[in-house]
């Protein structure tokens, strides 16, 4: 079973065209497992992305070293993942 | 759960629960609601659809699918929801009874049983099918890259380790299949919407071409008509246009190859997240995603019955 545990998921919005491409790039590095749940689209259109513990410090390096704004609106999804659980769990009985 | 008026639409349901609730609704509506299977998924499981229908032969028809993303758990949701909904308001709602005795509606709630499966066993946040590739250990196909629209362009990827990849071949996934074949027999489907989630858009052709689709002009007033309705009911703002110009180039997607098959009213939805939840977003949200997309798709759906080609 795949755990999340301290996982983040981090929003940004981008501010130009620049910003958009970098995004890009960092969706491309295979190595850091960076998963695109709301892809950087337009100037306006936030991008949501699942960052996994192992790559957060070098996915935050990256945005902070481009200036890249982001914030943290997942602390931890394997919290977020047990709470559903839960809730189903309890919903079923 | 043997009765409807237990089944708690408000939350989360496994794959054994929904198809159980399908029996039920079934039994329950035994003159408007039949279940069909349209095939099996990679892994054998049943591909069925609810079909629901007042009577007449090869009448002109509405598709509706949701979770063809497997960790869009609110799309299967509001499946449920809206499907019981349809089967409620016939003979209620004046305009879902007009619609009924003239057309028929399908509906695929699990497009990717596989992969729901999947989510609620082993990995929560799985999208693709779960179909082998062989030479690659990495495991399954996006089955909205797989349609036969512009295959294997850019907006898609040949990596079998990516969340979009588009698979070997056009049509690959059973999953994929069973709807092309379905829609081709069949002949006659008017509209087909497939719910996504969650970026709040709603969108329609094309995604594989800048070029614009020939009915965009009408696609984008019943797009505005069909938003309208649905903020009217809780605010929530969606942005709407061809998938090209509104989110990303987007080879072999569903509804390119819905509408190059001549339906012209083809759209699909990205439902909401108004919090930052996500794949995640909370069981008490599902049933007011559920109203406010109801809205959307009767704008639709009367639509093409106002307006048969």
């Amino acid at each position: 079973k795949q755990l999340f545990v301290g996982d983040q998921v981090l929003r940004i919005t981008p501010r130009d065209e620049e910003q958009i491409s970098l995004l890009k790039v960092l969706g491309e590095q295979e190595d850091l497992q960076v998963d695109f749940w709301r892809h950087p689209t337009s100037l306006s259109h936030p991008a949501d992305l699942l960052v996994p513990f192992s790559s957060l410090q070098e996915v935050k390096s990256f945005l902070e070293a481009r200036n890249i704004p982001y914030s943290i609106i997942m602390e931890d999804v394997q919290k977020l993942l047990d709470e559903e659980q839960k809730n189903m769990t309890k919903s079923r009985r | 759960e043997r009765s409807i008026s237990t089944f708690d639409f408000g939350s989360y349901h496994t794959m054994e629960e929904i198809f159980s609730w399908m029996d039920t609704l079934v039994e329950n509506h035994p003159n408007l609601v039949s279940k069909l299977q349209i095939g099996q998924s990679f892994e054998d499981r049943p591909l069925y659809v609810l079909k629901f229908s007042t009577g007449g032969s090869n009448r002109s028809a509405i598709w509706l699918d949701t979770g063809t993303h497997s960790r869009e758990w609110i799309t299967q949701a509001i499946g449920v929801w809206t499907a019981n909904k349809i089967a409620e308001e016939y003979g209620q709602d004046p305009s879902i009874t007009a619609i009924l005795d003239s057309m028929d509606i399908f509906f695929e709630v699990i497009v990717n049983p596989d992969g729901f499966a999947f989510t609620h066993s082993s990995n929560r946040l799985w999208r693709k099918t779960r179909s082998l590739n062989p030479g690659s250990h990495c495991i399954g196909v996006d089955p909205n890259r797989n349609w036969d629209a512009g295959f294997g362009g850019s907006g898609s990827s040949g990596n079998s380790c990516s969340d979009t990849y588009r698979g070997p071949y056009a049509n690959s996934e059973p999953e994929v299949k069973s709807i092309v074949d379905f829609v081709k027999s069949h002949g006659n489907i008017k509209a087909f919407v497939s719910i996504h989630s969650y970026s709040q858009l709603l969108l329609y052709p094309y995604g594989y071409t800048t070029t614009p689709a020939p009915d965009q002009k009408e696609l984008h007033e019943i797009s505005q008509k069909a938003v309208a309705a649905l903020e009217s009911l809780y605010g929530t703002k969606y942005k709407y246009g061809s998938i090209i110009t509104t989110i990303y180039k987007a080879s072999g997607s569903t509804i390119d190859w819905t509408y190059n098959q001549g339906i012209k009213y083809s759209f699909t939805f990205e439902l909401r997240d108004t919090g930052r939840y996500g794949f995640l977003l909370p069981a008490t949200q599902i049933v007011p995603t559920a109203e406010e997309t109801w809205q959307a798709l009767k704008v639709i759906i009367l639509h093409a019955r106002d307006n048969l080609y």
